[in-house]
């Protein structure tokens, strides 16, 4: 199976 | 005050369409510039980030910041109650409460004027870097779209694969496997049917199709889409407007 990475773990917060 | 007159309501229209079905809630911030939009969808795998460009209007005017908190479902509604080839005039006051729609049409003398109510929307805006990709594609955006179509049939996933002579795009299901295979091609005569690699190093990604189902309702709005991709980062999916884009960020999936 393949996992969903989210944006979160790449852009942050402004 | 805000007053941004399009040359023909489809445009509006056709960005609408195109958002709607990944984000629900968003503010459109209007400046001097242009109107602006970000959202994530609610799973946090998808960003929309949309630019219109004051230069994309006949008139545009907004002397200062402001912000229209939009229900897009239901502008959506509103949206389609104009006529394509119609003008599509929006109006609001500095701090408003609503947004009007004046549509006009061309061949006659009848204006049509909705309002929709605007809404509080909270949302967190991500600061997104000018990044530099292994990978740059540029191809027709309805070959895209096709491709992806298709694909979906067998899987839930897309596997991109880019090399520098060229893109496979690649499906696998339980019901059997898919893929396409494209080569860069340069059409002189049709520029709009061109395919380019720009490659620093090979691509091997793989997205889920039921965003990618929703990032190509972009098709309309350009003949050609830019996607650029790096290994184990989101990628971005990109329609040039004519000022403007409407662009998609697209975390992507990993082998467990």
């Amino acid at each position: 199976g393949r996992i969903q990475f989210d944006l979160y773990q790449y852009f942050q917060r402004e | 005050m805000l007053e941004g007159k399009f040359e023909e309501a489809s445009l509006l229209k056709k960005v609408v369409e195109s958002i709607k079905d990944s984000v629900q809630l968003c503010n459109f911030v209007c400046s001097e510039h242009g109107i602006t939009v970000q959202a994530v969808d609610d799973s946090r795998v998808l960003l929309v980030s949309l630019l219109i460009g004051n230069e994309v209007f006949s008139d545009y005017r907004c002397d200062r910041n402001i912000t229209l908190g939009v229900d897009l479902k239901s502008f959506a509604k509103i949206i389609r109650c104009g006529g394509n080839d119609d003008y599509l005039t929006l109006i609001a006051e500095d701090s408003p409460d609503s947004v009007t729609l004046v549509f006009e049409d061309k061949n006659s003398d009848r204006i049509s004027e909705y309002s929709l109510k605007l809404m509080e929307i909270d949302n967190e805006f991500l600061k997104i870097d000018d990044m530099d990709y292994d990978s740059v594609i540029k191809m027709p955006s309805i070959d895209f779209q096709k491709i992806c179509r298709d694909l979906s049939t067998l899987s839930e996933s897309l596997q991109i694969l880019i090399t520098k002579d060229s893109i496979k795009f690649m499906a696998e299901g339980e019901t059997g496997n898919g893929s396409v295979i494209l080569k860069p091609r340069t059409d002189i005569d049709k520029p709009e049917q061109s395919i380019t690699v720009k490659l620093n190093n090979a691509v091997n990604s793989t997205f889920g199709l039921k965003y990618i189902a929703d990032i190509v309702k972009g098709t309309s709005l350009s003949n050609q889409i830019v996607i650029k991709i790096s290994n184990r980062t989101p990628a971005l999916f990109e329609y040039k407007l004519q000022s403007g884009y409407l662009r998609f960020y697209l975390a992507p999936k990993f082998e467990d």
